[in-house]
Order: structure tokens, then C-alpha cells, then sequence
């Protein structure tokens, strides 16, 4: 899915 | 998680270490941008607000943590404790130049136009290009200390790394970020130019000399 609501990047 | 992106996470993670580790040592800053520093300041935190909103995980928040103390810390030595030893005639990049375009850049491409989602979008733009001050400062003293290629190689590596951690997560995940894997794929082209030397020269012992 595009992008994340959840930027579980750091 | 996957060992592109912890491995990332490890090279941002000494490249704070060695950073630190050379500020402390020779108790001098010498070579260093401290407006870079304060670009990496701006970055974490516009990016990390979410620790107050959002739990992903301990590894998360502890990283986020450390690399929010390290990006202060290094600005209170380079400003305060070594400010004598910081090369401010060197250090001139137009930040403003960085900053202001990210910002407008964040207004109108972005995931969501929330607060928190905007500002991560403007940490994302503005990290592509926080490192110009700091090769712009190696390009005109025409030299950088080992220790701060060192520092700049584990720099560069970490979202390099992210890269791989993207084809990855997209290959097996479907997930990607289009506005981090742009910005990332900038952030490490700036780079190359400086690989190139650190490999051909550094890791043969030379002196890192940027043709001016």
C-alpha cells in the first residue's frame, strides 16, 4: 500500500 | 524490520558516535558544519514530535531518543562548550535557502495535510539536503579530518541503507513511501561524489582533499 499513516521509519 | 533498515539505523547511529566521540576527544570542531547541525537539529525534531503521540516500539523510541539528544548535544559543543574552535568563516551556507523550500515543498506535496503529517514531510525534504552545508565547508577548507570522512561515510551509508530497506519492504510488503524514497534517493546521490574520494582516497590512508 502507498505511503503509511503510521511513519514507523525512523 | 529488516537488516537493511537496522543496519541503516546502526550507520546513522555510529556516525553519531564517532561525531561526538571526535567533538569530546579533541575538544574541537574544528572541520564541522555547525549549520548542518542544526539543519539535523530542525529535522529530528519537526520528525520525532510523534514521540509524545505515537508508540511504534522500545528500538523506535529509544533511537529516536538518542538521536534527538546527539543532534543537541553536538550543537551546544560546536555553539557553546568549543565555540572557540568552530570554523565560522568557513561554515557560510545559506540555510535559509534549504529551509525555506522544504517548507514550501511540505505545504504542497505531502501525504496529508495535518500538522504532524506536514511537518514529517519538511524533515523528510530538508534531511535530503541538511549535508550541503557540511561538503560545501569540506569543498572550500579543500580537506577533511579521517575521523570526519569517517563521520560522513556512516552518514551517508544509513540512508543509503534505507534504500535497500525500501526495494525490500516494497518486494515483500507492497509498502512504499514515495516522498522518503525520492527525498532518500537525493539525500545519498549527494553523496557519490564524496564515496568516490572516500574510497579511492581515505581507505588508502590519503588525506580526503575535495578539489575546491
Amino acid at each position: 500500500d502507498q505511503n503509511n499513516d503510521l511513519h514507523d521509519e525512523l | 524490520m529488516n537488516v537493511f533498515r537496522l543496519l541503516g539505523d546502526l550507520s546513522h547511529l555510529i556516525a553519531v558516535i564517532i561525531l561526538l566521540q571526535k567533538i569530546w576527544h579533541t575538544r574541537s570542531c574544528a572541520g564541522i558544519s555547525g549549520k548542518s547541525q542544526v539543519l539535523f537539529a530542525l529535522v529530528y525534531t519537526a520528525r520525532y514530535l510523534d514521540l509524545v503521540s505515537t508508540y511504534v516500539s522500545l528500538y523506535n523510541t529509544f533511537m529516536k531518543v538518542i538521536f534527538l539528544i546527539s543532534s543537541y548535544a553536538t550543537i551546544y559543543f560546536i555553539y557553546m562548550k568549543f565555540r572557540a574552535t568552530y570554523d565560522r568563516n568557513h561554515d557560510t551556507f545559506r540555510i535559509e535557502f534549504l529551509i525555506l523550500p522544504s517548507v514550501l515543498l511540505a505545504l504542497l506535496i505531502n501525504h496529508q495535510f495535518s500538522f504532524l503529517e506536514v511537518l514529517w514531510t519538511f524533515s523528510i525534504y530538508l534531511e535530503s539536503v541538511a549535508i550541503l552545508p557540511q561538503l560545501f565547508m569540506v569543498s572550500k577548507t579543500g580537506e577533511a579530518e579521517s575521523i570526519t570522512s569517517h563521520y560522513l561515510f556512516a552518514l551517508g551509508s544509513y540512508r543509503g541503507l534505507y534504500i535497500f530497506n525500501w526495494i525490500y519492504r516494497y518486494w515483500s510488503e507492497q509498502h512504499y513511501d514515495i516522498i522518503a524514497i525520492v527525498a532518500g534517493v537525493v539525500q545519498t546521490v549527494l553523496y557519490c561524489d564524496f564515496f568516490y574520494l572516500y574510497v579511492t582516497k581515505v581507505l588508502k590512508g590519503k588525506k580526503l582533499q575535495l578539489p575546491a
